[in-house]
């Protein structure tokens, strides 16, 4: 288990929300 | 069959069943992918991460993937 603080914590949501948008955009390119 | 190859697949199951927060380092892949070169395992990542499958959390060498919560 690991403490990560409230920044680490926002960059990872951040960054997981781009990857979301990122996948979607692929997936209606049909790749 | 979702596209990927064995290479790939291997390595995003992986990347999946880390339930760490910060998710897997790239050293922990390489542990653990012993047969897997880390050219290939930073190529794969890339791919991946181009992909939107997964993403990278604290810093560029720890990943998640964006199918686990």
């Amino acid at each position: 288990s690991s403490n990560l603080t409230a920044e680490q914590q926002r960059k990872i949501e951040e960054n997981r929300q781009r990857a979301l948008a990122r996948r979607a955009e692929r997936l209606a390119q049909g790749t | 069959n979702n596209g990927l190859n064995p290479n790939q697949n291997q390595v995003l199951c992986l990347i999946k069943s880390c339930p760490e927060p910060q998710g897997i380092s790239i050293q922990e892949l390489k542990q653990r992918l012993s047969g897997m070169s880390m050219t290939i395992i930073r190529d794969v990542v890339d791919f991946l991460s181009n992909e939107g499958h997964i993403f990278s959390t604290i810093d560029e060498d720890h990943f998640r993937s964006t199918d686990q919560e």
